[in-house]
């Protein structure tokens, strides 16, 4: 028997120091949920959707609820599962007004022949799969709301604040 | 964007990614997460990997698939998913951080951002971080 283990992030990036906190308790709590899996007879699987539900509705990270904007002030968001046994995996992107995306990438997995579904599509699919949609405004913090007013119209900006290199200095 | 990797008691080890994107992205941009082999991979026979940082960096050099080969090849996991990042910094200046655990459910992770929030679990002990040193 292998001695289970699951690892957890929220994201590679310029922490800003009002959430720092926020961030270190939220991975916490997602890799006890994953592991809380294991340790009681669940898959690799369902201990990587259930450390991802946490993290989706922590409105600190850039996932589900809290997603960054668009620069039209709508949330647009990805997510993949896949499983090392078969190399079976699902995805999703560009899907909107989903609570967990995560779920929507596992049904692709297990329920189609397919392995990535976008925009529209994976949003009808996801209906199908009797996923409810949530209204925009649940899935928006309002971080996001500042971010989006701070960095509007110059997107080159936010890539350079957001992954500045832990080696190139700066104020 | 947040990710997880996971190995369970019969050795299979599966991840995920799910992200919101980068604030003020045009309508329709897609980064690496959903993309087999740039923002993540798991196998049986080598381990799993879930990245994060800037998408398109991550696409243009298969982050994930980088690290993954190191590993089948022979190369700890730490070592693998460094000499990447370090990679992807050198062949397109791109940033941002991997974690990933072997097929032993050795873990390991590293990033080239300022910091990367982490937690992983093993032996019922909790371990965590955002800042490099932790």
């Amino acid at each position: 028997m292998t001695e289970p283990v699951i690892i957890v992030h929220g994201g590679a990036w310029t922490l800003p120091k009002d959430i720092v906190d926020g961030s270190r308790a939220g991975t916490k709590a997602a890799a006890k949920a994953g592991y809380k899996k294991l340790t009681s007879g669940g898959t690799a699987i369902d201990a990587v959707e259930a450390a991802l539900r946490v993290l989706e509705d922590d409105p600190c990270f850039d996932s589900g609820t809290g997603s960054p904007l668009t620069a039209e002030g709508k949330v647009e968001m990805d997510a993949v599962i896949m499983d090392g046994q078969t190399l079976n995996s699902g995805a999703v992107a560009c899907v909107h007004n989903i609570k967990h995306p995560i779920e929507v990438a596992r049904k692709v997995m297990e329920k189609t022949t397919h392995t990535l579904l976008v925009g529209e599509g994976a949003n009808q699919f996801a209906k199908e799969m009797g996923i409810e949609s949530v209204p925009l405004d649940s899935l928006v913090s309002e971080r996001a709301k500042s971010d989006l007013a701070l960095y509007k119209g110059n997107y080159g900006d936010t890539v350079k604040n957001a992954f500045k290199s832990r080696d190139s200095g700066h104020d | 964007t947040t990710g997880a990797v996971a190995l369970d008691k019969n050795g299979n080890v599966a991840y995920g990614t799910s992200t919101g994107g980068i604030s003020g992205k045009r309508p329709g941009r897609v980064g690496d997460s959903p993309l087999i082999g740039a923002g993540g991979y798991a196998d049986n026979d080598v381990g799993g990997i879930s990245c994060t940082g800037h998408g398109e960096s991550i696409s243009k050099v298969v982050l994930a698939h980088q690290v993954i080969t190191s590993m089948r090849t022979g190369m700890d996991a730490q070592e693998a998913a460094d000499k990447a990042l370090a990679n992807m910094a050198s062949r397109v200046k791109g940033y941002g951080g991997v974690i990933v655990l072997s097929r032993l459910g050795d873990v390991a992770l590293s990033y080239t951002t300022e910091n990367m929030s982490w937690a992983w679990a093993k032996k019922g002990t909790l371990h965590s971080g955002v800042s490099p040193g932790e």
